[in-house]
């Protein structure tokens, strides 16, 4: 664990805290993407399946368990609690376009050819394209409200410092992950556009 | 032997 990393995940867990508060406070899912909040349900299900057969760590196994509980708290309240603020007609983009392609691609290029392994690959690659509906909402709806710009800057920041773990983890322990480097890049890549805005 | 490739990373 390096500091990089820590400041990684608790800008990751800031983020998913904001999201549910915002929610639960205004009673409103509104500007809200379901579809991203699907696509992340999915990233964190297929990708923390090794939670039954791998121990890391108590932080790690905590962790884990968190993010999984608040995904799918967080769509319960998007599709169930407060449905009615839903907005179906600017959560449009078509995700199976996003699931499809991760998953070939997960098949095609992997570490290992194993059921855990082509997962955490395809969680990977989805991730880094989990947060295209919501920002295609925001530029659909021409605005994001202050809390929904807080909730992207800390999520869009979570992966920006994994990319400085990595580095400093290939300068100390000689350790890479080219498939999470790549996509992580590639996901820091689509929310600077956004962070240009913000 | 397979690689078996532990992820430590969230």
């Amino acid at each position: 664990m390096n500091i990089f990393r820590l400041t990684g995940d608790l800008a990751h867990l800031l983020a998913i805290i904001i999201l549910l508060l915002k929610i639960w406070k205004t009673r409103s899912c509104a500007g809200i993407s379901g579809k991203s909040q699907i696509l992340f349900a999915i990233v964190y299900t297929t990708r923390y399946l090794d939670l039954v057969t791998t121990y890391v760590s108590a932080y790690n196994t905590l962790m884990k368990i968190f993010f999984l509980a608040s995904s799918y708290a967080t769509l319960y309240l998007i599709y169930i609690k407060f449905k009615a603020t839903y907005d179906h007609n600017h959560d449009t983009f078509r995700i199976e376009f996003l699931i499809l392609p991760a998953f070939i691609l997960a098949l095609l290029i992997n570490h290992a050819f194993t059921f855990l392994e082509v997962l955490w690959t395809f969680s990977i690659y989805l991730e880094s394209v989990a947060i295209l509906p919501q920002l295609f909402m925001v530029s659909k709806t021409g605005e994001a409200e202050s809390i929904t710009s807080h909730y992207l800057f800390a999520l869009g920041s979570y992966r920006a410092l994994y990319i400085l773990n990595w580095i400093y983890r290939y300068a100390t322990e000689v350790h890479y992950d080219l498939i999470a480097i790549v996509a992580g890049i590639v996901q820091t890549v689509l929310y600077c556009d956004f962070f240009y805005l913000y | 032997a397979r690689p078996v490739v532990v992820h430590d990373e969230l």
